[in-house]
């Protein structure tokens, strides 16, 4: 579903160059379970924007089901994304002027799906995250976790094939953090490709394949 | 040092009132190092930003060092904030067009501490939590965990009275997040007052008191 290859991504900060990541690749499969783990600057989100077409990569290829996507227009590319990929960002990237629920729709308003099945998919996901009595508020009235989990409903409400998330329970309880990681697999269970970036052993060990970075390099690659 | 007395904190949406805090009572000593845990949407956030002088209760008074803090105009407390508190924000809320050490530095600069002074503190603060080699890079050319670095080492650079740290570990790798403990805990072995949410019950156990939250309440209170 996924090859990376030969993927190099570099940042210009005034005379510096910094190689966020270097000569990666990487092959994936439909419907894996994925953990991305390493030292906090290792380019574990520099590797997710790429993987969700957010970011572009300096040289090297990405191949998403088979094409060479980002040789593709911005707007095809724009266009794939929007149909194919849900992303939890690291820090949500939520909508400030929209309510927690229409945060929460905003995909399926923009793939055209009906006002009544929409408010029915966004009940549901709220519900399963525990945040439903939160749907009114805006992002600036809800709780650090409260937000994050706006934005993981937001990235499933779809069902998209290939799920994103950035350290999706770094602001969550015990508790609330396995209704997340339960909701995310059980789309996985689907057959949904699920890619988690975590600094979490325990919820990195459970993905069925475990990435480990460091210093803009993939150094382990380990199936569970 | 610290006595909050019948505080309630509550936000209206709409037709709804959220009682984010419920009649909190609390008595902390100078020097004390206690950690703070509960679920996501519990309040947590809500008391450190009322006992770190950003937030007003709606009703009960806060005493610090003995004075009827949340009673005086604003720009003496803004004042006593400046003077005397370090607060590590839960989403950093660095400056955006600062870079890394200006944003570190910048307590230092409000205080009128000279540039050499200023120059020597910062580079320590930020050679202790490993971020020296990004000093010059500005927050959107940061990684999550850089960024919560910057705003941790912003926080102790004054070395303040009192510490609020607001889940300081939750975008950092084991390693990283135990640099961070470790400048923390120092600077508590020093005599400053060091008061810690966080999700991690292994570092909340780390706390020589620790408080436990639910639904706006204090429901448990344990000294190690
Ligand atoms: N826009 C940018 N400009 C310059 N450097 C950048 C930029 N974005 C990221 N970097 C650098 O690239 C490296 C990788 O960043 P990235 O955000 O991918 O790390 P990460 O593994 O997600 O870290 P964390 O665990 O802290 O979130 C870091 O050292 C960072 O400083
Ligand atoms: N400005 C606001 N307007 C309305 N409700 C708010 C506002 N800020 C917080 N709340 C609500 O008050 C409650 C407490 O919020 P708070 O941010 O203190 O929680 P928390 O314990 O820090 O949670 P987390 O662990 O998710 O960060 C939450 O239920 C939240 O929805
Ligand atoms: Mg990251
Ligand atoms: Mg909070």
């Amino acid at each position: 579903m996924i090859e990376l290859e030969a993927i190099n991504r570099n940042f210009e900060v005034g005379e510096e160059t910094v190689h966020a990541l270097r000569d990666i690749n990487l092959n994936i499969d439909a419907g894996e379970y994925i953990s991305i783990m390493g030292p906090s600057g290792s380019g574990k989100s520099t590797l997710l924007n790429i993987l969700g077409l957010l970011d572009q990569p300096n040289s090297g290829i990405y191949r998403f089901n088979g094409k060479a996507i980002n040789q593709l227009a911005e707007d095809e590319q724009a266009q794939v994304r929007r149909e194919n990929i849900g992303f939890v960002f690291q820090f949500f990237h939520l909508i400030p002027r929209l309510s927690a629920a229409d945060n929460v729709a905003l995909p399926l308003t923009l793939a055209g799906v009906e006002p009544d099945i929409r408010q029915q998919k966004t009940a549901a996901a709220m519900d399963a995250l525990g945040i439903a009595e939160r749907a009114q508020h805006r992002p600036d009235q809800l709780s650090g976790g409260q937000r994050q989990r706006v934005a993981i409903a937001r990235a499933m409400i779809t069902e998209p094939q290939l799920i994103l998330a950035d350290e999706p329970t770094g602001n969550l309880d015990r508790s609330s953090g396995s209704d997340v990681i339960e909701a995310l697999e059980a789309l996985n269970q689907k057959g949904i490709t699920l890619i988690m970036v975590t600094h979490d052993p325990e919820l990195g060990g459970r993905a069925m394949r475990r990435l480990k970075m460091d210093d803009g390099k993939i150094i382990g690659d380990h199936q569970s």
